[in-house]
Parts: C-alpha cells; structure tokens; sequence
C-alpha cells in the first residue's frame, strides 16, 4: 500500500498511509 | 472517550513493557473538523508515554500541513483520550498482577 514519510523539524517521523480498510467501511 | 471526529489507534501491541508505542491517527468524522481533510490518510507516529505531551504532537501535525491550526485542540484530545486509556489499561495490567 502506496505510504509516504513526512519528518518535523523537532525530527518526529509521520508514516502517511490508507486509512485501514475496515474503517472506511464503517463510513 | 468523546467522539471528536478524529480516531487515534495503536499501530502495534502494546506489551506494557516501552514508553514508546506507535500510533496511528485518521480523520473519521470530516464534519467535526473545522479544516477540509477529504483525502487524508492514517498518520502513523511514535509517542513516548512519559516524557510527551498530546498537545505537542498535534502542533508538529499542523506545521506538517496536515491539520489546520484551528483543529489542534481537537487533535491534541485525541491523542491524549487515546494514551490515557493505554496508561489506564497498563496500571490496570500491573494492579491485577501484583
């Protein structure tokens, strides 16, 4: 699945990826 | 914990053990939310149970760009109804085994 990284100055890393499955569902 | 429209989960099992534990963290509920967030994906992170403030995170989310300033607040309580639920289960985890 398509997941990209996005790192803060303050050096935290954000992995961006597709809401899970099952969640979209219950949308 | 209040439905504020934004969902935060455990990416991984928590064995009680690290003060480390990785989150993952979606918007659920767009109407909640003061920012327009249709496409946006699970954002996945790690966060340290004792020294780590929620609020701080959710700043570092919006200067990241993906969330307004004006949904902060909302995804700082988020996170922080979200830890401590997993600091409440940890003590609950110690107590029944003392």
């Amino acid at each position: 699945s398509a997941t990209a990284q996005v790192v803060h100055s303050a050096g935290r890393r954000f992995i961006v990826s597709p809401v899970p499955e099952a969640r979209l569902k219950e949308q | 914990a209040e439905d504020t429209g934004v969902r935060v989960e455990l990416a991984e099992e928590d064995d009680g053990k690290k003060d480390s534990i990785a989150l993952k963290l979606w918007v659920e509920d767009h109407k909640k939310l003061k920012g327009k967030y249709k496409e946006s994906g699970a954002i996945e992170f790690t966060f340290d149970l004792e020294k780590e403030v929620p609020e701080v995170v959710a700043q570092e989310m919006v200067e990241s760009g993906f969330f307004h300033e004006s949904d902060a607040k909302t995804v700082g309580k988020s996170i922080r109804d979200r830890v401590a639920l997993i600091k409440w289960r940890r003590e609950r985890t110690v107590s029944a085994a003392v």
